[in-house]
C-alpha cells in the first residue's frame, strides 16, 4: 500500500462525512482555544 | 420522555463512540454540549424526534457518523442554556 508521508491518513470515503468531520474538529479546536 | 431521550442519547453516543475511535475528543465535545443544553429541550418531543432519526440513520450508514454527530451538536448549540451576547458592530 502507498505511504503518504506528511499527510494525515484519511479513510473517509463519504465527502459529506469528511466535511462534517473537518467542521467538528475545527469547532472543537476553536472551543479549546477560547477557554 | 426525559428518560427515553436519555436512553436514546446514550445509545447514539455508544454507537458513535465505536466509529470515532480516531478522534475521541469528538465524543467528549458532544457530551459537553449535551450538558450545556436546556433541560426542557432535552425532555421534549422535538429532541426525541431528531435523536431518533439520527440514531436510525447513523446505524444504517455508519460512514456518515460525523454528519449526524455534527447535526446533534448543531441542535445542542441552538438550544444551549448559555447564549453568548450578540457581537457589536
Amino acid at each position: 500500500a502507498p505511504v503518504h508521508m506528511g499527510e494525515e491518513e484519511d479513510d473517509d470515503d463519504d465527502p459529506e462525512n469528511r466535511i462534517a468531520k473537518k467542521m467538528l474538529l475545527e469547532e472543537i479546536k476553536a472551543n479549546l482555544s477560547s477557554e | 420522555l426525559k428518560a427515553e431521550n436519555e436512553r436514546l442519547f446514550a445509545e447514539f453516543s455508544d454507537f458513535c463512540a465505536q466509529h470515532t475511535g480516531d478522534h475521541p475528543e469528538v465524543m467528549s465535545y458532544l457530551a459537553s454540549r449535551h450538558q450545556k443544553t436546556n433541560p426542557e429541550y432535552l425532555a421534549s418531543v422535538e429532541f426525541r424526534n431528531v435523536l431518533g432519526r439520527c440514531l436510525t440513520r447513523v446505524q444504517a450508514r455508519s460512514s456518515k457518523v460525523y454528519v449526524y454527530i455534527n447535526e446533534i451538536c448543531t441542535v445542542f448549540k441552538a438550544h444551549s442554556q448559555k447564549k453568548k451576547p450578540p457581537l457589536g458592530p
